[in-house]
């Protein structure tokens, strides 16, 4: 199973064209595996990025030597799916 | 497991491939005169792909085509599918504006869009979106299967790369889970409404995605997803935005509704259902049904129009 503990999900706010696109750069960065679950196409518009466990250092410090603001939408992913996996497991049982 | 019964069916969980297949068995014979199943293909990986089709008769009557979990990790998507089925089902002799759009009119639903996507996502990566077909020369696996389409494939707004979430596939068609869906639709050739269900982001969106060009319906289509959100929001006050795909999200090729729309099928829709960026494809299982609720009356409103409006 894939694992994503320490993953987090982070909601990413541009607010210049300039910096979509550098967020557009980030995201296609291979070895940083990022996940675009939701895409903005205008300043104000949020993103939301998957961030793997060993990329969010670099993520947060690219974020923040650019100054653009975010916050941190799941904490820890791998928790969520368990939380999700553990209710659907006491669901069939019931 | 075996499904017993389609009430006693826990609506408000996640469930496998296989529940909800045996579950489609279920409903197909608690209502022999109204539903089929029908296998229009195979997956990638040799899995059936099934529709629902409601009936109550005629020959090629003009139909309303709905699917759900194309992007396989969206499971709302599938969940809400599974609901809508049940409620067309028990709703027709029950509830008038069904009764009489099944007395007119065909529902297919195909629920399970991308059941090797689904099926991994219950077995080995939650967070799957693509098809799970092998690309050639890379061991990246998959395709989106909604950038794959014969309209304006290989445009802005899909990746060229295999690793890429958004990789539109070696050519239009290329993945048997959309080939099987042109297939059906060319040769039915009937469908006059096609709403294809997505998650997460609360938005309604009509063609075009790969070009900024208005469609020639643009104002029905618009006026008509104002009603629908209107009807939507009414039940739990859920927010939504509507409009073109390409000025309410982004620009995007190859995608579903556009090849819908060029088809002819004027009522081309699709959904992001809930929720608005709190828990993204992992919205926890008590949201199913609400959100299933406010879909249902957005698609009414859709199937009503289409219903009234024949073209």
């Amino acid at each position: 199973n894939d694992s994503f503990i320490g993953d987090q999900v982070l909601r990413i706010t541009a607010n210049s064209e300039e910096q979509i696109y550098m967020l557009k750069d980030l995201a296609e960065l291979d070895h940083l595996q990022l996940d675009v679950w939701r895409e903005a196409v205008k300043p104000e518009d949020s993103m939301d990025i998957h961030v793997p466990h060993s990329s969010l250092q670099t993520v947060k410090a690219f974020l923040e030597s650019h100054g653009i603001s975010y916050s941190v939408m799941i904490e820890d992913v791998q928790s969520v799916v368990d939380h999700e996996r553990a209710e659907m497991l006491a669901a069939r049982s019931t | 497991a075996q499904i017993r019964s389609t009430n006693s069916f826990d609506y408000a969980n996640y469930h496998t491939l296989e529940e909800i297949y045996n579950w489609m068995d279920e409903l197909a014979s608690e209502y022999p005169h109204l539903v089929t199943k029908e296998q229009i293909g195979s997956s990638y990986e040799g899995r059936p792909l099934y529709i629902l089709k409601f009936s109550t008769g005629g020959n090629n009557r003009p139909s309303i085509w709905i699917d759900t979990g194309i992007h396989s990790r969206e499971w709302v998507t599938q969940a809400t599918g599974v609901w809508m089925a049940k409620k067309i089902a028990s709703d027709y002799g029950n509830d008038e504006s069904i009764t009489s759009i099944l007395d007119q009119m065909d529902i297919f639903i195909e629920i399970v869009t991308n059941p090797d996507g689904f099926h991994f996502t219950h077995t080995k990566n939650r967070m799957w979106r693509k098809t799970r077909s092998i690309n050639a020369g890379t061991s990246c696996v998959g395709v989106d299967p909604n950038r794959n389409w014969d309209a304006g494939f290989g445009g802005p707004g899909a990746s060229s790369q295999p690793c890429s979430e958004t990789y539109r596939g070696p050519r239009a068609n290329s993945e048997k889970e959309v080939k099987a869906i042109v297939d059906f639709v060319q040769a039915h050739g009937n469908i006059k409404a096609f709403v294809s269900i997505h998650s997460y982001s609360q938005l309604l969106l009509y063609p075009y995605g790969y070009t900024s060009t208005p469609v020639p319906d643009k104002q029905e289509l618009h006026d008509l997803a104002q009603r629908a959100v209107s009807a939507l929001s009414s039940l739990y006050g859920t927010s939504y935005r509507y409009g073109s795909i390409i000025t309410t999200i982004y620009q995007a090729s190859g995608g579903t509704i556009d090849w819908t729309y060029k088809q002819g099928i004027k009522y081309s829709y699709t959904f992001e259902l809930r929720d608005n960026g709190r828990y993204g494809f992992l919205l926890p299982a008590n949201q199913i049904i609400p959100t299933a609720q406010e879909t249902w009356l957005a698609v009414k409103v859709i199937m009503e129009h289409t219903r009234d409006n024949p073209y």
